[in-house]
């Protein structure tokens, strides 16, 4: 554990509670993708497995339950409580995550796995890993065409989104500083890339939501 | 044992 991973931690958590704090004091859930978060649910139930079999420390099992339990909480609020369950316009949110997310991410994990470990090397659980990282690289992408299409961004949006974001780019200093401070440490480049992807896919939103902090007025996205 | 590196990440 370093100090850019527990804020990277920390930064993911915060997020999380931002955005449960918004829904229930906005009681709407206008700009919202559900659709992310069932994406973020995928990716921690496929990537958590591990819960069952190995323990790495207190700290990160309760994170990863954590991750998982208000996930799920997320997505129970907006989906079927009232009144912000009437006010989620799911023809705004219609990624198709499937075609577009799921499938794509389960065939190139499948390519890699079997291409890294070979048929002997096969497993299901690795194969999940995998999956996730390739899944969690793409689930924020819902939620910035839902953004673009609100395009105004309602300031506890806006901050739920920067957290999520600085949580990734705090994972990238996280790689960086492992790589020169710890002792047998190897690169795993699956992981890289799908985090520099995921962190590059909020250095749009990140620009606007500087300009509009700056600038202390409204924060609109541009057509 | 590579993997296991990246495991005791979230």
């Amino acid at each position: 554990m370093n100090i850019f991973r527990l804020a990277g931690d920390m930064s993911h958590v915060f997020s999380i509670l931002v955005l449960l704090l918004r829904l229930r004091v906005a009681k709407n859930a206008q700009g919202i993708s559900v659709r992310t978060h069932e994406l973020f649910l995928i990716v921690f139930l496929t990537r958590y497995l591990d819960l069952f079999t190995t323990f790495y420390s207190l700290y990160n099992s309760i994170m990863k339950i954590l991750y998982i339990v208000s996930t799920a909480s997320i997505i129970y609020t907006i989906k079927f409580q009232e009144p912000i369950k009437s006010t989620y316009d799911k023809s705004q949110d219609s990624f198709l995550y499937w075609q577009f997310a799921v499938a794509p991410c389960a065939v190139l994990a499948s390519v890699t796995h079997l291409i890294g470990s070979g048929i002997s090397g096969f497993s299901f659980i690795e194969l999940l890993w995998t999956f996730s990282i390739y899944l969690e690289s793409i689930a924020i992408l819902p939620q910035l065409i839902v953004l673009q299409r609100y395009r105004e961004v309602e300031n506890l949006t806006g901050n739920y989104i920067f957290f999520m974001g600085a949580y990734r780019f705090l994972y990238i200093l996280n790689w960086i500083y492992r790589a020169n401070f710890e002792a047998h440490y190897q690169h795993h480049w699956v992981v890289y890339i799908c985090g520099v992807l995921q962190t590059l896919l909020y250095v749009d939103f990140f620009y606007y939501y500087f300009k509009s902090k700056k600038s202390g007025g409204r924060f609109t996205l541009p057509t | 044992k590579e993997k296991e590196l990246f495991k005791d990440e979230l």
